[in-house]
């Protein structure tokens, strides 16, 4: 039988250690390690990879302790602004979305402009409409948000704040 | 960032990343994730390839393309492809770089010049492995 693997990333970054608390260490490793089973298991009963890769991402998408989906940084006006791709190597096809809001799977929209779309790339507002246009889940604003995003956005706020005006 | 890459039990290869940019940025800033070659590339030929870290950074340097072509063209292995990757042109790319590559044969490469690299992977049955620093 041919092999088969899984490999996943939830961003890598230079920060001080104890930035991250043991709780938030354990939350992370129970997200990558859901995520791995989600793809693996496609794999394992001899699925595509690109169904795995899928699955992966929205597993990851959907824990709000990784940033894409819920639980993507805020951009400077505080509202959620997400991008993604997919490829598949048999066939070079890909799909990619950038500026998305409200799409609760980004990378599952990119999978659909890949499979159903002329083009490879959609953004922003054109992204969003295709996503309505082939039924999509689409989620409120505030379910991308979560309490971490909002003080980070909060933070950096505060900070432009102290720059002193003048009129 | 997250990202993931696939070999599947036919021999294909697949490549998904997807982000919520960076906190603060200003509307309409595109990182490297949704870039076919800056941040995602797969081609069963030679590998898949996923990457995380400053976006800026890794779309300059093309990189996810960078380590394909290092597999394909220059014969690498994928960890020696990734390796490569992050030390390219260290000067004028500084910055955060993380990926991720598997190549048609079931090899895989985990990389990043960071401390923080969440990641996991499983090959076949073997048990999992699931790391948040590089270093585990």
């Amino acid at each position: 039988m041919p092999k088969y693997a899984l490999v996943l990333h939830g961003g890598a970054v230079t920060m001080d250690p104890s930035s991250i608390s043991p709780e938030k260490e354990a939350a992370l490793r129970e997200g990558l390690q859901a995520a791995l089973k989600a793809g693996w298991k496609i794999l394992h009963r001899g699925g595509s990879a690109l169904d795995a890769v899928e699955a992966t991402v929205n597993s990851l998408e959907n824990n709000e302790n990784f940033n894409s989906g819920r639980g993507s940084s805020l951009n400077l006006q505080g509202e959620v602004q997400m991008d993604a791709s997919i490829m598949d190597g048999r066939t070079l096809q890909a799909g990619a979305v950038n500026s998305v809001r409200y799409v609760k799977n980004p990378v599952t929209l990119a999978r659909t402009v890949m499979e159903k779309c002329e083009h490879v790339y959609l953004s922003g507002d054109g992204a969003i409409e295709f996503a309505l246009e082939h039924g999509l889940t689409m989620e409120a604003v505030h379910y991308f948000e979560t309490e971490k995003t909002r003080q980070e956005w909060l933070e950096i706020v505060m900070d432009e704040a102290k720059v002193p005006q003048k009129d | 960032t997250v990202g993931a890459v696939a070999l599947d039990q036919d021999g294909n290869l697949a490549v998904a990343t997807s982000t919520g940019g960076i906190e603060g940025q200003r509307k309409g800033r595109v990182g490297d994730s949704p870039v076919i070659g800056g941040g995602s590339y797969a081609a069963n030929e030679a590998c898949a390839v996923s990457c995380t870290g400053d976006g800026e950074v890794l779309l300059r340097g093309a990189l996810a393309h960078e380590v394909y072509a290092l597999v394909k063209y220059k014969g690498l292995s994928v960890q020696e492809a990734c390796k490569e990757a992050v030390q390219l042109r260290a000067e004028d790319l500084k910055g955060d770089k993380g990926f991720i590559a598997i190549d048609t044969d079931g090899n895989i490469a985990i990389e990043s010049n960071t401390n923080v690299m969440r990641c996991a992977y499983r090959i076949e049955d073997e048990e999992p492995f699931v790391a948040v620093w590089r270093e585990e």
